[in-house]
């Protein structure tokens, strides 16, 4: 219990400090590969066409992978490795937040660990979680981790353009979601080719 | 480190348990919705044909999905939930040995929840453990998840009939594997289809 105390109170320390520097942050979740990054990738261009200017922390449990994708889109970026811990915590997103030129960011993704279940108990400091599932994992992905959505804010079904070849119906998913937490909204994506981004982004955005 | 040899003499115990009832037992790991269900779906009636009666355990986070699936194969099965915790421990699998019949069965599959990171350190008394992930996760997964090939004895790369629509490079998971675990086998399946899984079952049943 300690530790979860501990954690909240960093968490609210970050939200406080990202606070006075006036950036938004928002805490991606959800399945191994499920496209986390390529949302960041894809948001980032139209981010800036909207005047907005993006800043990232890469979570991964080994390696900088991600971290090299993202600094590729111009934006600034920190990575932050997990090892055996299956979850980003607050004490390595406070790092993050040293090491990130907070004056020139307005919205920070934190791109937490492939993991649909150790994330779900500590908070980061963001303002929302938004959780990112894929048509690859089965349509039974929902139903199988009650605690991650419940815990979420948005929700993300990604890779649509694959669900015919796996055999994943999205309408489950899309009620499985609702049942859990009827007041999630939930967006359905290709983030191979952007495809329901725009609108994803301003329900992320709205206040 | 308690918990951990606590888990540990447990899984020794399990395997002599296996043992004294001639049966061999698989623990089944890997990403979320990687194949793992598939694979025994696909196996069992490849064991049949071989004269060999194949039993499982499904863990998984909630619920009974995969139990469900495997008990429409035919073969006895167990349902274990892991709940907060992130992976199979051997006591979890110690009361699945006790409700299964064991002297029915020659193979046992023990398919762990969906978890790249938390399974590792956590032996169950299997005789091999075997890795399962997919070309939709993106072909960065395995270099992301040293400990999970290390701690591994045979690994599927599956869905290969979607890489080229991810945009995956089997060749380089195959290597990134061979860099990690220079041991590890390979092998490159199809579960929908069943491709490549006569030769999996070979090297799983290898002695
Ligand atoms: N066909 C298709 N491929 C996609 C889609 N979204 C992502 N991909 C591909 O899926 C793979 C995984 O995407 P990532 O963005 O790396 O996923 P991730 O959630 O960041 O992965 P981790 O951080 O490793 O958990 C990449 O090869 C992407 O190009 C999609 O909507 N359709
Ligand atoms: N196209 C294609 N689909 C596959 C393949 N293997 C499995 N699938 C589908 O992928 C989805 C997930 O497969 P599962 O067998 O449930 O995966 P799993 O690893 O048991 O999933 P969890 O236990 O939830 O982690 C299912 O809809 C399968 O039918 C494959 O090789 N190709
Ligand atoms: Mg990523
Ligand atoms: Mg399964």
């Amino acid at each position: 219990k300690d530790i979860f105390d501990g954690n909240t109170r960093l968490a609210e320390a970050n939200a406080r400090h990202l606070k006075e520097h006036g950036v938004r942050a928002f805490d991606l979740l959800g399945a191994i590969g499920s496209g986390k990054t390529a949302l960041i990738e894809k948001l980032v261009p139209i981010l800036k066409a909207r005047g907005l200017r993006a800043g990232a922390i890469a979570g991964d449990v080994y390696g900088d992978d991600d971290f090299q994708r993202i600094v590729r889109t111009g934006i600034p970026a920190y990575n932050a490795n997990t090892g055996k811990e299956c979850h980003l915590d607050a004490h390595l997103v406070e790092h993050g937040l040293e090491h990130l030129p907070l004056n020139d960011i307005d919205i920070l993704f934190i791109e937490n660990v492939g993991n649909m279940v150790c994330p779900t108990d500590f908070q980061l400091g963001a303002e929302k979680r938004i959780v990112v599932i894929s048509a690859t994992e089965g349509d039974d992905v929902v139903n199988k981790h009650p605690m991650m959505f419940r815990g979420g804010d948005i929700a993300v079904i990604n890779k649509v353009d694959l669900a015919p070849l796996i055999g994943s119906n999205l309408d489950r998913m899309e009620k499985d979601i609702r049942r859990y937490n009827p007041e999630m909204p939930v967006f359905r994506t290709n983030l191979k080719t952007g495809d329901g981004t725009e609108r994803l982004l301003d329900a992320i955005l709205s206040e």
